[in-house]
């Protein structure tokens, strides 16, 4: 494990009162590969260890605990508080209804994640309606409505209107007379490298005016993390993230990535497929797992 | 003199960014400048252009045992099942592979053995309609290997050339899951000896050192016999697939570069590599 990677990289250097230049050094360069390990983007490990080397060299170390232990307590305390979040609650104003989108690329999870919270919201005595602007892939709709019908929230269904930004605002019109004080907007996957398909999220945005737009994004996405979350925020300014598929394996610096190179807090995280797979997010738990 | 020497350790450091970036992963990125180090010397290469010539062509003679593309028998039914974990383009691919193998005008069907995932079932379809591939497919909620069952017999009846069997997403790290993969392909060998001759194993370019683990616990559970690399149209370089190939030697049968009926590639271990240092 990492700690007794950093306890032996200690136990040579006995006998001193303070994490001393040296050591920290040496423990560092373990933790740098722990973190790269786990997908944090590169550059953002370059930050933090710096970060942590500043925070560590010239510390006491403390009588109950190993230098190892003392430094990685160091690591996981500055990871949580970069994380860490008081605002993971959703901005659900008092708007009727109070639109939510959902962005993100291809695959990662969004019209699942959509479901998700339409789910969560009812629990919380919220009317919730769903809508899919998208209008290419191949049965997109009839997910989101074989979903919605799961979990008896309102979804509404273009006749044979194709374009997203019409939809959109015709679901928010649904949704209005429908007295729904919720409608969750279900976008296509899309590349942040495809200007037009991102400029059709800005107009979607523009017609809609979203209380909350959450970028969703997969827990085992790798270095891209950082270059595609920077495109989708620096678009349309994000006000969270959601990480999907924490139910597996993946040790999620991609968590990390996103937090800092965004600003924007993680929200949510799903943990499986079924409808109620959707938590908080907690960083504690996610800077333990990023530790490995 | 000791200006050369300044310049080659930038080298280093700037083939470990890229590489790093990429998704090789740092231990692999570090065996990989070690050898190019190693090689540079007995050559006794300094000048950044060498080094960075030597780790291409290493990393491109590494995916060259990769290269190795589907080669349809004559006469027999050729049954692939495609399997992966949740997203990574399973479905699509095998729009694309339909179009792929009718150019080679083989004649080809569909398992839609994902029963689960909502809607599953009707984007086959699509797919099926979008190819004129007929479609074997039952309920929402069937058992996936009735439905792989009912294939093979058609698949005899029709004299097809090759089938494809989607599966539902699924990680690697359940194993409930994984034993439906493995009672399916018991299936598939049990209805037609030798299948599924292929299974292929779908990975997300964007994924990171997972991808890693997913190779190894999808070989290991049911084994895999070829890979394809999705979403590589994005800025995503997919590096991972680079160790998978040194450790694994599994083909990577084509890329994904979109979402349309044609965007799939043979793999080509020299323009991955280009493409990546691009
Ligand atoms: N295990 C697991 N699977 C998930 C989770 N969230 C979504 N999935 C699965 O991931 C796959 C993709 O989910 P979708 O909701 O279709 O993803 P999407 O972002 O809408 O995809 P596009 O619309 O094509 O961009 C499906 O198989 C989902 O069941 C999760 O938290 N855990
Ligand atoms: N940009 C891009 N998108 C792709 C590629 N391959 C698939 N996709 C998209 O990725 C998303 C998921 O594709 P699916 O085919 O549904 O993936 P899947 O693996 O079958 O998903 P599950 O069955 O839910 O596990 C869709 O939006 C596809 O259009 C690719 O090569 N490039
Ligand atoms: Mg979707
Ligand atoms: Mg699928």
């Amino acid at each position: 494990s990492l700690t007794d990677k950093l306890d032996n990289v200690f136990k040579t250097l006995k006998g001193r009162g303070i994490l001393d230049e040296e050591s920290v050094r040496i423990a560092l360069k373990d933790i740098r590969l722990a973190l790269l390990e786990a997908d944090v983007n590169f550059k953002i490990v370059k930050e933090f260890t710096e970060d942590v080397r500043t925070r560590a060299v010239g510390k006491e170390v403390l009588e109950s605990i190993t230098p190892g232990q003392q430094i990685v307590k160091i690591v996981h305390d500055r990871l949580v508080e970069l994380m860490g979040t008081e605002e993971s609650q959703l901005k659900l104003e008092n708007r009727f209804p109070s639109p939510i989108m959902l962005v993100g690329l291809q695959g990662c999870g969004k019209t699942t994640t959509a479901a998700k919270l339409a789910h969560l919201l009812q629990k919380r005595q919220r009317r919730t309606a769903l809508v899919s602007a998208d209008v290419y892939r191949p049965a997109a709709m009839e997910q989101l409505r074989v979903l919605g019908d799961k979990i008896g929230a309102g979804v509404y269904v273009p006749s044979d209107e194709k374009d997203p930004v019409k939809i959109c605002s015709s679901a928010m019109e649904y949704a209005k007379s429908g007295g729904y004080d919720t409608l969750i907007i279900d976008t296509a996957g899309r590349l942040h490298i495809d200007k037009e398909l991102m400029d059709e999220l800005k107009k979607i945005k523009r017609a809609v005016n979203p209380s909350e737009i959450l970028f969703v994004a997969d827990s085992m996405t790798g270095q891209d993390a950082v270059t595609v979350a920077e495109s989708f925020n620096q678009t349309l300014s994000i006000d969270g993230v959601v990480l999907t598929k924490v139910d597996g394996d993946a040790r999620g610096g991609a968590a990390l990535s996103l937090r800092k190179v965004t600003g924007k807090p993680i929200k949510f995280i799903g943990t499986g497929e079924k409808i109620d797979a959707i938590e908080a997010f907690h960083p504690e738990r996610m800077a333990s797992r990023i530790l490995g | 003199i000791s200006g050369e020497k300044v310049v080659s350790r930038d080298i280093f450091e700037d083939l470990e960014e890229i590489l790093i970036a990429a998704d090789l992963g740092p231990s692999f990125t570090f065996d990989l400048i070690e050898d190019m180090k190693e090689r540079a010397k007995r050559k006794e290469l300094q000048n950044p252009e060498s080094l960075k010539k030597i780790m291409v062509d290493n990393m491109t003679a590494i995916l060259k045992q990769s290269e190795s593309p589907i080669v349809l028998p004559s006469n027999k039914i050729f049954t692939i099942m495609v399997i992966g974990v949740n997203g990574t383009g399973k479905t699509t691919t095998i729009g694309k592979l339909a179009a792929f193998f009718k150019q080679q005008n083989a004649s080809v069907l569909f398992a839609a053995a994902d029963t689960f995932r909502a809607a599953a079932i009707e984007q086959l379809e699509i797919w099926s309609k979008r190819t004129e591939t007929p479609l074997i497919k039952q309920a929402m909620g069937a058992d996936p290997s009735a439905v792989v069952y009912d294939s093979i017999k058609a698949a005899k009846a029709r004299n097809t050339d090759v089938l494809i069997v989607d599966t539902a997403g699924r990680l690697h790290t359940k194993t409930n899951l994984m034993d439906e993969l493995k009672k399916i392909k018991r299936v598939m060998g049990k209805e037609l000896p030798g299948a599924p001759h292929e299974i292929l194993l779908v990975l997300d370019a964007t994924t990171g050192q997972n991808a890693l683990m997913q190779a190894q616990m999808f070989n290991a559970e049911i084994g895999i016999s070829g890979l394809v690399l999705t979403k590589l149209d994005g800025t995503a370089k997919g590096g991972i697939v680079v160790r998978i190939a040194k450790e694994m030697k599994t083909p990577i049968r084509f890329i994904g570069v979109g979402e349309k009926i044609d965007d799939l590639r043979p793999f080509n271990g020299r323009e991955f590599v280009e493409a990546l240092f691009a």
